[in-house]
């Protein structure tokens, strides 16, 4: 049997090869607006895979979204395939999507953690971090969520390698943080930055690292406000939203600061679904409802970087 | 494969910013080995924590002294995993 990705059940999880496999289907299947970009290996030299959207035109203002920075969260990584395809599906037929792509590229990276992902399904279901060595410690792995240049090593993150916040010997020496910082900066005109993690149904922006709020909070608070109305809408699901710092905690060293810090406003990280039963572990029978109320959340987000450009 | 027999996964709810400090404690009982899933952080949030089997013992004797609330959201972790292969292979076939 020819593979296709049209026999593709997006209702599953999935391993890393089944995921790889779809992206190499799915970018030559839709070759007219799909492709597939390698920004980097791992630290085990597994290809880390961008999937970019695009009608044309050259060095357009662009969105980056990524999940599975945190391997164990399969959620993230099964809505970034849904929402891969429903990208595709929608183009044409969804005017604010077809609108938006017309306009900007979309850079989606599905696997941000592929060493991590294939351990979490090899070795260690539970396993958060990457999988690089820590010299002189027996624990491997860094929280590559803490690894980021924006007050690296700051209050919220740990500079013990046993721990899951471990923040890493320096800022960007995971390479699957080094590779997107060189890809988003070599670009140079990102102007929309989502990270998806899980759970607990959480809309945040800067700063995670100190208690300040951003110069442009007002706007940022409106938007994760409309963001998270249109989530509710589809299920019922209610979010929290705000800073990272005044939500939850003060955390260094995270990807939305770093993305922040370096000129990109609209920067956002969602938290999906907590069922209070099942905590990031959620049922295959979630993925499709989680993504589903994430993608009018995640367009709002993105229409409102398209008409308000800077 | 490591497994998780008997983990469980206990939501606990802190009263006030006394019984959160008890709880940020935990971090730091390295020998009880728990895994926080959502970390403690405010009074108003909930905290998750997977307790390997055993140390549950310990852990609910320990929240109880305190009088610390709490509910048991995975009974057992590997049941929750297996399902979870069990399910990717029937869809598969």
């Amino acid at each position: 049997l020819e593979r296709s990705s049209s026999t593709f059940s997006f209702s599953s999880y999935h391993t890393i090869e089944e995921i790889y496999d779809w992206i190499d289907n799915f970018a030559s299947e839709n070759s007219n607006l799909v492709s597939k970009i390698q920004i980097g290996q791992s630290y085990e030299q597994r290809p880390l895979l961008v999937l970019k959207f695009s009608t044309g035109g050259s060095n357009r203002s662009a969105v980056w979204i990524d999940t599975g920075i945190h391997s164990r969260e399969w959620i993230t990584h099964a809505t970034g395939l849904w929402t891969a395809n429903q990208i595709v599906s929608e183009y044409g037929k969804d005017p604010v999507l077809t609108s938006i792509l017309d306009t900007l590229d979309i850079f989606l990276e599905i696997v941000t953690n592929p060493d991590g992902f294939a351990y979490t399904h090899s070795e260690d279901r539970m396993w958060r971090k990457t999988r690089s060595i820590n010299p002189g410690s027996s624990c491997s792995g860094v929280d590559a969520n803490r690894n980021w240049d924006s007050n690296f090593g700051g209050t919220g993150s740990s500079d013990d390698a046993c721990s899951d916040d471990y923040h890493g010997p320096s800022p960007h020496s995971e390479v699957e943080v080094k590779s997107i910082v060189d890809f988003v900066l070599g670009h140079g005109n990102i102007k929309a930055w989502i990270s998806i993690h899980s759970f607990s149904q959480l809309l945040m922006f800067p700063y995670g690292y100190k208690l300040e709020l951003t110069p442009d909070h007002q706007e940022l608070n409106d938007l994760a406000r409309e963001a998270v109305k249109v989530l509710t809408t589809k299920y019922g699901t209610e979010y929290t939203y705000g800073s990272i710092s005044s939500t939850i905690y003060q955390a260094s060293g995270t990807s939305i600061d770093w993305a922040y810090d370096n000129g990109i406003k609209y920067s956002f990280t969602f938290e999906l679904r907590d069922t209070g039963e099942h905590g990031f572990m959620l049922p295959a029978s979630e993925i499709i409802p989680t993504a589903e109320e994430t993608w009018p959340a995640l367009l709002t987000i993105i229409d409102h970087a398209r008409h308000h450009p800077y | 494969l490591k497994l998780f027999s008997g983990d469980q996964v206990l939501r606990i709810k802190a009263k006030d910013e006394t019984q959160l400090a008890v709880l940020k404690d935990l971090v730091h009982f390295k020998h009880l080995q728990v895994d926080f899933w959502r970390s403690p952080l405010s009074p108003n949030l909930p905290v998750d924590v997977r307790v390997p089997s055993c140390n549950l013992q310990a852990v609910k004797a320990y929240l109880k002294s305190h009088g610390i609330p709490y509910s048991v959201m995975i009974d057992d972790v590997q049941v929750l995993i297996d399902k979870e292969r069990e399910a990717m292979a029937a869809s598969r076939r």
